[in-house]
């Protein structure tokens, strides 16, 4: 995955991502493409979550997942998630959790957090403070120049990195996130994060909006064959738009 | 499966926006307002293959590379689902079972597929 909170010279925010999944899950010679992900893309609907007859919050899902991976509160905040890999995963999680009952499956806190969170400062605090069952990148973006962050986290709140893109290693203007600690190197074989930043420095502040953040996710290898769709989403619009999102060899697989 | 060697050779492509109309995605309303268990039937209904070949793919990875200790925990989860799946999401679940044909427990495990893909 890539998720990337971003501003443009007006200080409106922005927030997009490419959602890749499927890596490992059979893969298809014949076509060139990760079965899974084929399968997944004809599932792909956008939700909007309704309360009183307004609109509460958007998401992009898949059919029959009914927490939130990509999301929007109109006038709020933006959310997304990456996948963190990590040693401490799921299955303690998951056996601790049987055991225990503590902890939050990830898309259920996050789908907790659309709903309930009244501002970028209170999703980001729910986010960043509660226990998980498994390991996790969060990305937020609010309403005002400046609030976008990257959530890093553990299982357990200790050790929760949150990255603003108000940092000096971060963009300045905006803030990236694949499927690495920000403070590592990627993976040499999986680096989505340097051709990610280079793209965002070639389009620059002034370019910043859908047109130019679509660009940035379909450039190889951000946009790879586990991509299944790119989501853009303008905060103060309430703007989100899914395109399903495909990779024409030469393509990397990953 | 090779992909390009790095270092990256690729360019920022431009001009891709916006694709083409074949390429957008349908749109649901989840009405919050009703009982949890009928959030979800026009979409489970509508659906229901495509959430089937999902769990079919799911299953067969779990079989393929799940050994012992996924298939362990979804044995465990299914024998506590009762307990492990707080409301409303049991409810909401329940529904969009009886919407698309598929069982409970395969629904929640596809829900539940980030954390065992992490193991």
């Amino acid at each position: 995955c890539t998720s990337i909170v971003s501003q443009d010279a007006k200080g409106n925010m922005y927030h997009a991502r490419n959602l890749d999944f499927g890596l490992f899950l059979g893969w298809d010679v014949k076509n060139r493409t990760w079965q899974l992900t084929d399968i997944l893309r004809p599932a792909i609907v956008t939700l909007d979550w309704q309360r009183g007859g307004k609109t509460l919050f958007k998401s992009v899902n898949y059919a029959g997942y009914i927490g939130v991976l990509t999301a929007i509160k109109p006038g709020m905040f933006t959310f997304s998630m990456d996948e963190r890999f990590n040693a401490d995963g799921g299955y303690m999680g998951i056996l601790e959790y049987i055991r225990d009952k503590k902890g939050y499956w990830m898309s259920f806190l996050s789908r907790e957090t659309m709903e309930s969170a009244g501002s970028y400062q209170e999703a980001r605090d729910k986010l960043a403070n509660t226990q998980l069952i498994a390991p996790a990148y969060f990305i937020l973006g609010g309403t005002k120049p400046g609030e976008g962050c990257v959530i890093t986290r553990n299982r357990h709140v200790n050790g929760t990195d949150v990255w603003p893109m108000t940092d000096s290693t971060a963009g300045g203007w905006y803030v990236l996130e694949t499927n690495y600690d920000h403070w590592k190197a990627p993976l040499f074989l999986d680096d989505r994060r340097g051709p990610a930043n280079k793209c965002m420095k070639a389009m620059g502040v002034q370019n910043t909006g859908f047109a130019g953040l679509f660009n940035v996710l379909s450039s190889k290898p951000v946009l790879n064959k586990l991509t299944t769709y790119t989501a853009l989403m303008q905060v103060d619009s309430g703007t989100l738009e899914t395109y399903l999102q495909y990779c024409p060899d030469p393509c990397e697989p990953w | 499966i090779a992909g390009q060697i790095p270092p990256y050779n690729d360019s920022c492509v431009q001009g891709q926006y916006p694709p083409p109309k074949d390429r957008r995605v349908p749109n649901y309303v989840i009405n919050l307002d009703l009982p949890p268990e009928q959030r979800w039937l026009q979409l489970g209904a509508d659906k229901h293959r495509e959430i089937g070949a999902i769990l079919l793919e799911m299953k067969k990875f779990l079989m393929e590379w799940g050994s012992g200790e996924i298939i362990s925990i979804v044995d465990l989860l299914g024998d506590n689902l009762d307990q492990v799946l707080p409301s409303p999401y049991k409810e909401e679940l329940t529904g969009m079972a009886n919407a698309s044909g598929i069982m409970i427990g395969e629904l929640f495990i596809y829900n539940i597929f980030y954390e065992l893909f992490t193991v």
